[in-house]
């Protein structure tokens, strides 16, 4: 067994950049990961996420909706991608 | 996964969880422990994965520790679609951050994981700072919830929730409630620290080839909080 990294995140920064310093760090590997995840959940679950990502600002709440905008800009990925993989509980679960 | 809440032989709450899930490879190297930071103060600790802004896993400081375990019931397609569309509903994750950010205690903690639609189902494994202060609510996306609290006084001094309801009994391919059972009585309510917890989560079953990582926390000193990434 291993630490994990350890992270702050400052809730009095904005949302959008919140997340910034970590995603930065983990990058290339958020991108694969979240490479590998989309082709292994179910091929019906991909339109759910899309659909989230094209109402983006009406169906999510806020911080999250800025949170992961700004992760989907800082990692450089589809808002499609990262709704997908953070909502894979949600929308895979049973 | 299974998490476990406790009240040992002094009257201090302690939460033992090990996340279990899909994915596990990529998981293990995402894993991070994360200090969400308000006015230069801790307000919560969580451990999450990189680009992941819901949480499973949190302390509130002096307040409560939170964890969910998957619950698999029932049809969620339409329901979410509906839900969504309503904007009725929050993805587990998003209420379990919610949580810690806002319930100031247990009770309060409770409250609101009880009175809130949920996208999905699952169990949340509550533990507060205060004697008795332990609970794994089976959550329902809408309507009745069961509150299975700890009674200490009466002999249940610890709960054990993997992602099968308290009340049945789980599915011989995947008895992970009986093995913690097991280690947690054979560890006794005397010998509670967080080398003893992880003694008990690294026991065979209960850690196993889906494991991502391994928590101890104790709301009342959260300094406590230990996490550690698992490679079964």
């Amino acid at each position: 067994p291993t630490a994990p990294p350890v992270f702050q995140v400052d809730l009095d920064l904005q949302p959008s950049v919140r997340w910034g310093h970590i995603i930065q760090k983990y990058h290339q590997i958020v991108k694969d990961s979240h490479a590998v995840i989309r082709s292994k959940v179910p091929e019906k679950l991909i339109p759910i996420a899309e659909f989230i990502a094209a109402d983006f600002d009406n169906l999510l709440e806020q911080p999250y909706a800025d949170e992961l905008r700004g992760i989907a800009l800082t990692a450089n990925m589809s808002l499609g991608d990262i709704v997908l993989t953070n909502l894979v509980y949600d929308i895979s679960a049973f | 996964c299974t998490s476990i809440t406790m009240q040992d032989a002094h009257g201090q709450i302690w939460h033992a969880r090990n996340l279990d899930y899909s994915f596990t490879d990529i998981l293990r190297n995402l894993t991070v422990r994360i200090d969400f930071m308000k006015n230069k103060q801790v307000s919560y600790s969580v451990v999450t994965y990189a680009g992941y802004v819901g949480v499973l896993t949190g302390q509130r400081p002096h307040a409560f520790a939170i964890t969910l375990d998957e619950r698999d019931q029932g049809a969620w397609y339409d329901n979410l679609l509906v839900a969504l569309l309503e904007r009725k509903v929050k993805p587990v994750s998003f209420l379990i951050r919610d949580t810690l950010a806002q319930a100031k205690d247990f009770t309060a903690a409770l409250e609101m994981i009880n009175s809130t639609v949920t996208a999905a189902e699952g169990y949340f494994i509550v533990s507060g700072a205060n004697k008795g202060e332990g609970a794994v609510i089976t959550k329902n996306r809408v309507g009745h919830n069961d509150i299975w609290r700890l009674d200490p006084t009466n002999g249940r001094w610890f709960e054990v929730e993997t992602n099968y309801d308290h009340w049945t009994s789980p599915p011989a391919s995947d008895n992970r409630r009986a093995p913690a059972i097991k280690s947690m009585n054979s560890m006794g309510q005397n010998n509670i620290t967080v080398d003893s917890l992880f003694n008990v989560l690294s026991t065979p079953l209960v850690l196993n080839k889906k494991t991502t990582y391994s928590v101890v926390m104790s709301p009342a000193q959260p300094e406590l909080m230990k996490v550690l990434v698992r490679h079964p």
